[in-house]
C-alpha cells in the first residue's frame, strides 16, 4: 500500500468471523498531512466490514479533532487500505479451506 | 505514560494510546 503517513493495524489478531474489527491509527509522518496535525498518538476504534465505509470513520475522526478536514482523504485511503488487505486475506482463507 | 483516553464521536469510540517511539519515523 502507499505511505500515506498514517499507520493502520489491527488492534487485535482477526479471527476472520468477526463482523467488526479493531483497529488502531496513528500518524508515522506528519509531513505527509495538508493540516496542522496535533500530536494525540495511537487511536483506537472498531470498524463494521460490512456496514461501514473508511471515508465515513476518517470524517467522524475530523469532527472529534483529531484530524483536520483537509486530511480526512488521507485518512480515509489509509483506513481503506488496510481494511482492503484485511478482506483479502479472509476471502484467501476461505478459498484455502479449513 | 498517559493512561489511555477515551473520544466518543456519534456512537463510536475512539481510545486513544501513546505511540511506542519505535514506531513513529524520524524520531
Amino acid at each position: 500500500a502507499e505511505d500515506t503517513g498514517v499507520r493502520v493495524e489491527l488492534a487485535e489478531e482477526d479471527d476472520g468471523k468477526k463482523a467488526a474489527i479493531a483497529l488502531k491509527l496513528w500518524v508515522e509522518d506528519p509531513k505527509k498531512l495538508k493540516g496542522k496535525y496535533k500530536e494525540s498518538g495511537a487511536i483506537e476504534f472498531t470498524f463494521e466490514l460490512e456496514k461501514e465505509t473508511p471515508e465515513g470513520v476518517a470524517q467522524e475522526m475530523v469532527e472529534s479533532g483529531f484530524f483536520h478536514e483537509s486530511d480526512a482523504k488521507i485518512v480515509g485511503k489509509s483506513i481503506r487500505d488496510r481494511v482492503a488487505l484485511i478482506k483479502w486475506r479472509r476471502e484467501r482463507s476461505v478459498l484455502a479451506g479449513p | 505514560l498517559c493512561a489511555a483516553q477515551v473520544v466518543h464521536s456519534a456512537g463510536r469510540r475512539f481510545i486513544v494510546s501513546p505511540v511506542p517511539e519505535s514506531r513513529l519515523k524520524d524520531q
